[in-house]
Parts: structure tokens; C-alpha cells; sequence
């Protein structure tokens, strides 16, 4: 059964590209089938990856934006046991492209229900706006998953990503919702970030996941090598994180 | 003589609203006649400055979007000594709602250059992102000021930068340059941090400002109190290195 894990927020720098980059490697070490999905045209999944950005004959977009093209022509294989969708420059004009479109929120929802490769989970990185491509992805979703900092505008960030939410469910008629809230960046010595944490506890217990991700420097230098945290400096805080997050994220969300 | 500092940089989270929000009450500090323009849909300025969004009559996209509606309409004064611009929820469709209109890029510049309220600073606040709001932001620019964390994705994010703003140049006939990269949230002990930071200094050392954002929790802990840094704890080092740029900015900035 296909999971589209969809990696999502608004508020830019709360460790997206950190999450589902880790999250796709983590699932995969755990003998998953991932397909990692780059839909921000800043490309840092995909140079995280060590891969180039899609300069190719054909992008994610042109797939969009044509019938008769299916995503297996985009798809490549990584050095890491996952797949990847790379980003492409063309992402950055896909508001405009795509707008013209009947119903352009849906397309990737139907491309993905299209695709023959069979995958376990489809995690895909979005980039820091609520523009067509992240509500396209959050359409296309089977669950949702925020990280989010234990700063001030990051909790401002959740409650315009709720409204965003209800709102895209009363016009369509679906019922997409938040499974799981993740703190990244912690650090249990800042009152700040314990303050925020509790708020959370309090206010968002249910969808709170278990995992903390801590700040932890060996999860910002991997990407400059192009490598998952896992394969850079497997015994590192950060890392073992993001092992843990994968092992709760198959236990509640595949069971469900 | 008007100075319109545009702070911009598509990576998420690299300081861009806490380098606008502080530099705003920095310079007003300094006697300058400061305006701040929020063009984020999250509306972190605005709340950063103790503001509502503006849900009013008319918003600035209704400024944009009507030839015969002026900027003062939607300036309101705020409890410290500058004025703002608050976002609106409205920004979030500024791509679709402004494309239609002719040259859509060049109407917040027009809209500028029209205002009659004088002041010496407008330091605009973008999204992170590369859209219609942005490139209006580093058209009407006089200045832009690119913050930066020194880590890897926001090194890669800077390069991006430089060709998008190469392209515009080429579409537009303007010649926008970068005339300040400011390192945010910079911590000496942490390796990454002092690599990266002397990458910058090799590779674009005429455009690094002499200032160094230390990270400092008084940053982010402001906002939550609707203030900045400046009111809430004066003599925090992160509040310093905003008036010591606040400083280097009008050194710099005014006499060329
Ligand atoms: N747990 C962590 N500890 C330390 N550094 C981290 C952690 N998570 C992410 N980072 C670093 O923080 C920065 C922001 O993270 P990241 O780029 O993943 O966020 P994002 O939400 O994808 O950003 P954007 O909004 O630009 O897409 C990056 O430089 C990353 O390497
Ligand atoms: N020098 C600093 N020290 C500590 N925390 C900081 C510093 N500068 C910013 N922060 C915090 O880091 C987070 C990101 O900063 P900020 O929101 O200003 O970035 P941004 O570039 O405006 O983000 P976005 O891309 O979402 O607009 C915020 O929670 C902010 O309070
Ligand atoms: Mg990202
Ligand atoms: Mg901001």
C-alpha cells in the first residue's frame, strides 16, 4: 500500500529538505521502497543528494503539464537505496504554467495514481510557500507531516498552515489533515524552545510526534558532502533522530 | 534622498524578517524617517511589530492592483518610531491576481516613486521565494541586502540568487545588484560556520557587510513580546550587531 508522505510548511528554514531528505534514507535503510520528490526549485533535496538539478529534455513540469507523459520518465536512481525526483529551474515559473490548467491542484495527485513503479512511501519536499505545487502535493497526500522550530513565528506558522488546510478541504471536498507535528532543532537548553515545545504538548498533543529532532551540526554539514546524515556520520545524534522518526512513522502510519 | 533597502533571499529562514523588523528600529533610532513593507503572506513583520494583518478595506495588492489608490492608504503608524505596511492575507494570490496586468513587475516601484509621504528608509521584507512579489520588491530597489546563514544550502541559495537577478537585469534593462550579504545567526564555535563564513570573504568580500549577526536567542524570543529586539532587551548582543548595522548601512548607503 502506497504512503505519499508529504513534507510541508510555509515557514521557511524549519528543516523540510533536513526531514524528508533523512526521512526517504531512514525508510529506505529499513527496507522500504522510497521515491523522494524535489518540488522546490531551490533544489536542496536534490543536491542533497548529490544529484544535479533536471536540466534534462523532459522536468516534473512538462509531466504536469502533458497528458500523455507519466512520472517513470523523470525518475532516477540515486547512490542511496531510494529514488529521486529531481527539482528543475522550471519550477519556479510553475504557478503561472500549471494555472491555466483545468483543476491544477489535482494533476499530482492523478500522475502518482498513474505511476506503475510501485514504491512503499512517495516523500515529497515542498518548498516555503502555500503557492500551486505545495497544494498539489498536499492534495496528493495520504498523510502530512510539518516540522516545525520551537520558535515564536514557527507556532504562527502552524495556525495559517490549519486555516490553509480547512480551507483547500472546503473547496475541493477532501479531507486532508496535519498526522504528524515534528519538532526539528531542539535544544532542551533554551528556554524558548522549552516553552513552545509545552505549548505544543498542550495544544497539538494528538498530532505531536513522539521523535525530537535535536540541533545537531552533523545534520547541516552532510549536504555539503551531497549525503544523507546516514551515510555521512551514522552515529550521530541527528541521525539516529531521524531513524527513530521512520521507525514511528511505520508504526503508526502504516498500521492506520 | 530615498533609500528602498530590499531584504531578500529565496532560502527559508536565514533572518530575513528579523534583519528588517531590527534594522527598521535600528535606523529609526538613528533619526531616519523609517516605512517597512511586509510582502510575506505570513505577515511575520507585521506581528513581529505588534500589528494585525491587515484585513481592512483595502490592502496593498488593492493599491497594486488600482492605478488611482496610493500607498499612504495602507500606512499606519506603529508604537515604535517607524511606519508599516502589514501584510494581508490577499498577498498569497498576488502571482495569479497581478500576472494579467501590464508590466506587473514594475508596479510597486511606480507605486513608490508616486508616494508622498517622505521618508529616508523603505526596508521592504520578502517571502522566500522568487515570485511576482519579489522580483516587484528588487525592481523598486535601491538597495538589496541578501541575510544569510552560514551553513550549506543558504551558500547555494546565494548563487541562485545572483542568476535571478542576472536574468531580471537582461529581461528588464535594469542593472539590480547585491550590495550587502549579511551573515545571520553566525556562531564561531560551530566549524561549519567559521568554513563557510570564510568562503564569503574569499568569494564576494566586496559585498559582505563588515557586520556579523551573532545567533542570540533575544532575537528570537522579541517577536513573541510583538516587539523589537531594541524594546525588549537593549543590550542583548543580537540587538548591538543590528544598530552596529544600522550603522554600517548608513555609512555605507548614504554617501554613494
Ligand atoms: N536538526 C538540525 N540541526 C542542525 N541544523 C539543521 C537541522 N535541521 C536542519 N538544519 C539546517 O538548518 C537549515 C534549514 O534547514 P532546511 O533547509 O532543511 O529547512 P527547509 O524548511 O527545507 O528550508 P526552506 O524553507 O528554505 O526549504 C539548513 O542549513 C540545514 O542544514
Ligand atoms: N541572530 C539570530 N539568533 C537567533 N535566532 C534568530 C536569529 N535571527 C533569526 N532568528 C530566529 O530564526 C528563525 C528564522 O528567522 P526569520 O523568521 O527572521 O527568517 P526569514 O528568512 O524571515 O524566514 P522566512 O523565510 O520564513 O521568511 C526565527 O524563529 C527567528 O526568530
Ligand atoms: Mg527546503
Ligand atoms: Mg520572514
Amino acid at each position: 500500500m502506497l504512503i505519499t508522505l508529504v513534507v510541508a510548511n510555509q515557514k521557511g528554514g524549519v528543516g523540510k529538505t533536513t526531514t524528508a531528505l533523512n526521512l526517504a534514507a531512514s525508510l529506505s535503510a529499513a527496507s522500504r521502497k522510497v521515491l523522494l520528490i524535489d518540488l522546490d526549485s531551490q533544489g536542496n533535496s536534490t543536491t542533497g543528494t548529490g544529484e544535479e538539478k533536471n536540466e534534462g529534455l523532459h522536468s516534473l513540469i512538462d509531466v504536469m503539464l502533458n497528458e500523455s507523459f507519466s512520472l517513470e520518465e523523470v525518475i532516477e536512481e540515486t547512490k542511496y537505496k531510494f529514488d529521486l525526483i529531481p527539482a528543475s529551474p522550471d519550477l519556479i515559473s510553475a504557478e503561472i504554467e500549471l494555472s491555466s490548467l483545468p483543476s491544477p491542484t489535482s494533476i499530482l495527485k492523478k500522475k502518482l495514481t498513474d505511476m506503475q513503479k510501485s514504491y512503499d512511501y512517495v516523500v515529497i519536499d515542498c518548498p516555503p510557500s502555500l503557492g500551486m505545487m505545495s497544494v498539489n502535493a498536499l492534495r496528493a497526500a495520504s498523510k502530512v507531516l510539518i516540522p516545525l522550530q520551537c520558535e515564536y513565528y514557527s507556532l504562527e506558522g502552524l495556525a495559517s498552515m490549519n486555516k490553509t488546510i480547512k480551507e483547500i478541504n472546503e473547496k475541493t471536498g477532501e479531507n486532508i489533515e496535519i498526522n504528524g507535528i515534528l519538532r526539528t532543532m531542539y535544544d532542551s537548553r533554551i528556554r524558548l524552545s522549552r516553552e513552545v515545545s509545552k505549548e505544543l504538548e498542550e495544544h497539538f498533543s494528538e498530532q505531536l510526534c513522539d521523535t525530537v529532532i535535536p540541533r545537531n551540526v552533523k545534520l547541516a554539514e552532510a549536504p555539503s558532502f551531497g549525503m544523507p546524515a546516514l551515510y555521512y556520520e551514522p552515529e550521530a545524534k541527528g541521525t539516529l533522530a531521524y531513524l527513530a522518526l521512520a521507525g514511528e512513522i511505520i508504526n503508526k502510519f502504516e498500521s492506520s
